[in-house]
Parts: C-alpha cells; structure tokens; sequence
C-alpha cells in the first residue's frame, strides 16, 4: 500500500494538516490543499508566528512572508513584508496564478492584494501592541541591531554607525562651502 | 512559521509558508520563508521539503533546494534533512533552525540542531497509513 497523498508541516500546527488533507482527498490539488493549511494558520494564529497580531516590528507593526511552489511546473508565488492583508498565502497563490513573477514585497505587494480582491486591513491586535509597549519600556532589549550608535544592546534607536555622525558634519560643511544656498 | 509539504497520489508535489516572522524585528526585514529553496522547496522528479527557525541564517544555505537535491541523489528524506542541518552546523553550531522532507514515494523525515532549549523538533504527518494526523517527533543532531 503506498503511503501516498501525505500532508506533512512543521510544529504540531494539527489543524493545518486536517484541513489541507480534507482538501487533497476531496479533489483539490496539491496547491489548494497547501494553500488551505497555511490558510487556517493565518486565521488561528497557531503558536504566534503565524498571521496577523504576532511578532511586531520596531515599529509595532506585524508584516506577513509567505510562499507556494508548484512542483510539478516549478511555478512560484511569493510575498514578502506584506502590509495589511491577512491571508499573505492566498496572495501568494494570486502571485503565482497571475503573475509571470516569483515574489512581490511590502506596500506594493499589499496594492497588488487590493487589486486581487483582499481586504486592506489592521493586523495589529491589542496583544501584538501590548508586545510591543513592553519592548518598548524594556530599552527595546532584545533588538538586532549592531555597530551602530548608541549601544543597541542598551538604548532604543534611532541609530546610526558611528563613522556617519562624523562624515555627515564634514559634508555639510563642504557643501555649504561649495555650492552657495537658495 | 508553518511550512508544509504535500504530495498527491499520483506524485504531485507542492510546498509553501507562511509566517509573520520575527518579533522586534527591523523593520522591512523579511526571512527565508517566501524564499523559494529556502523556506520550502518543491519538485515532482525528487521530492519537497520546508524549513523553519532563524531565517536570516538558513535562507544563507537554501536548505529546502538543499534538502530536495540531497533526496534527488538517493538520499532517504531522514537523512536529507539531517545533512542540510549539518551543513549549516558547521557555520553557525548554535543556529535555531529544522527542516522536513519527503520524497516522491511519501517516504518522510525531519531533523533540527540540537540547542539547550531545543533537543527535540515536533511535525505534523496525515498520509493513506494514518486515521488521522498525527505529531511525530525527532531528536535535534
């Protein structure tokens, strides 16, 4: 007996097998069956590392990467740093179907979404804020940033590397000298 | 992240991910995850594979293209994923990260790098042998 169809994901994400194996064994492809496992990840968030409200940037705000690959055409659907649309898989899956392009990242792969038919929307939650406010109020510890001022392993930013602050007064000045003002 | 590996009955293959990646992150930054090769990887003539954990270190091995080759080449999906982990090992030994294969029998394996806090990697496996999905775990090398 051959061990064929198999569904197999990594972490013990049970509902993301159950639902892509409900799909390949009800005549959906392997791409839909893919695409609807990620797909209940997005909405139930999984551990946290998955779909909106989970893993806030420096700036608070959550962005989605995903991607499907077809094995049998070698066709790809990427998106990376997607803003604002919570099914990042099933823009992927528009990628690859309407695209002759591989990946599509940040507020453009968010426009395209929009013009695919997918809600702009908050992926903040009052958790994903509640993260970040705590890392906030801890120096932003921890970060990854490095050479760079002031001491990341200390402050929160902005920062800068250090050689900047000193080329940046000495151009200024250069370029006040040269070429004169409004 | 989740990353996952299908194959049809009738050999088919596909993969994908998705994530919202790291937390605290730079903004702008993204991952191995909608990289295809790294995050996952699919091909119908070998097999498929996903990987998980720190992608700024495992998009740097392509582990999932990796993996795939290792399984084109005649390897057992096992020790694919176990060679893909050791080749980044050898660069980065305290690297958060594991990978899952199968090939194009539905054969099926997984492996991850042993850490303090991390010695076993738990994946979800539903095939024609199995009632239901089921957890299975393996012992990080």
């Amino acid at each position: 007996t051959s061990p064929l169809p198999l569904v197999l994901n990594t972490w013990p994400f049970k509902n993301a097998t159950e639902a892509a194996w409900r799909m390949l064994t009800s005549g959906g492809s392997t791409l839909d069956a893919v695409e609807s496992g990620c797909t209940v990840c997005e909405k139930e968030q999984c551990d946290g590392t998955v779909g909106f409200g989970g893993s806030p940037d420096e700036f608070g705000e959550t962005t989605l990467d995903a991607m499907i690959m077809d094995g049998t055409t070698m066709n790809v659907g990427a998106v990376g740093g997607l803003r604002r649309i919570k099914n990042a898989i099933g823009v992927a899956r528009k990628v690859l179907e309407h695209t002759t392009h591989t990946l599509l990242v940040g507020e453009s792969a968010t426009k395209f979404a929009e013009s695919m038919g997918f809600t702009n929307e908050d992926l903040t939650t009052s958790s994903s804020r509640a993260l970040h406010s705590d890392w906030l109020a801890r120096s932003c510890q921890p970060n990854y940033w490095r050479n760079v001022i002031p001491d990341a392993s200390k402050y929160c930013g902005p920062y800068k590397p250090p050689s900047i602050l000193i080329q940046d007064d000495a151009t200024y000045k250069e370029t006040r000298n040269n070429y004169g003002h409004d | 992240t989740i990353g996952m590996v299908v194959i049809h009955k009738t050999g088919r293959t596909a993969a994908g991910t998705s994530t919202n990646g790291l937390k605290y992150k730079i903004h702008g930054r993204v991952g191995d995850s909608p990289i295809p090769g790294a995050g996952a990887y699919a091909d119908d003539s070998a097999g498929a594979a996903a990987a998980t954990g720190d992608g700024d270190i495992l998009m740097r091995f392509l582990p999932s293209y990796q993996a795939v080759e290792y399984m084109r080449n005649g390897e057992d999906p096992n020790i694919a994923c176990q060679k893909v982990i050791s080749r980044i090992q050898k660069y980065f030994p305290d690297f958060f990260g594991a990978v899952i294969c199968a090939n194009v029998t539905g054969s099926y394996g997984a492996s991850c790098n042993k850490l303090p806090t991390f010695t076993q990697f738990t994946f979800m496996v539903y095939n024609s042998l199995k009632s239901q999905p089921t957890e299975e775990k393996v012992d990080c090398i």
